[in-house]
């Protein structure tokens, strides 16, 4: 394992041992390993820097299409923990990690309130909302009226904010979501079950002594 | 379901953007 970190470190900044990864995860080494075969794939696909950055990102996510995307934007935002404008392959399986279906519920929540806070300041607002419901218009041929938009948001905030302040804090988002689990289904993502299959030529990558399944 | 009567998150899930399953369809 000393070997695989040597190797990868000196190819990709801020690399760590994925025997590491694994105990911090509910990935086994064998399936962080695999992660890094899609990681390489991303992060070389506009500059081969071993990191990946927001147009490499979008570049995967909208398979070649340049696109601006309000959401997209906000999910790098939140890969890039360290906020360097880049994301390290640490910080790839963290994070994606949340996406596991063994993930925690409240993990994920958690994830979806500091997607959607687009502000930081702790509360989701009626602003940031009818931001992101203009975006969703945009990005869809859905059509919806000013008046259906406010309509949808007072509806959605009679339901989720529950002191009616005009914000919804994490609380009331926890308890919002548990009544709407449909919420959460963007929060899970099968694929990271099949890994492994998916990406098998991290066996010839391998730089582990043995591979723990 | 009608979109007017979807609450907002619901919409919203729907973003292209937010579908992390297409960075593993090769």
């Amino acid at each position: 394992m000393g070997c695989f970190h040597s190797t990868a470190s000196r190819q990709y900044p801020g690399h760590e041992d994925p025997v590491f990864l694994a105990s911090q995860t509910a990935f086994s080494v064998s399936e962080v390993e695999a992660l890094f075969e899609l990681f390489k794939s991303i992060s070389s696909s506009v500059i081969d820097d071993g990191l990946i950055s927001k147009e490499e990102f979008q570049l995967a996510l909208f398979k070649n299409k340049k696109k601006e995307n309000l959401f997209a934007n906000r999910i790098f935002d939140l890969f890039d923990v360290k906020r360097k404008g880049v994301v390290d392959f640490g910080d790839f399986v963290r994070v994606l990690n949340v996406f596991h279906p063994n993930a925690s519920q409240e993990d994920k929540i958690d994830f979806t309130f500091k997607l959607y806070d687009l502000d930081g300041t702790g509360y989701i607002e009626r602003h940031e909302v009818r931001q992101m419901l203009i975006a969703i218009l945009c990005e869809s041929e859905l059509k919806l009226s000013d008046e259906m938009i406010e309509g949808i948001l007072d509806k959605t905030f009679k339901e989720a904010d529950v002191d009616q302040d005009g914000k919804i804090c994490r609380s009331e988002w926890h308890q919002f979501v548990s009544k709407n689990p449909q919420l959460l289904k963007i929060m899970t993502l099968q694929y990271l079950r099949d890994i492994t299959t998916t990406f098998p030529s991290f066996v010839f990558h391998s730089e582990v002594d043995e591979i723990a399944t | 379901q009608s979109p007017a009567a979807m609450n907002a998150f619901e919409l919203i899930s729907t973003s292209q953007g937010l579908n992390l399953g297409s960075l593993f369809e090769k």
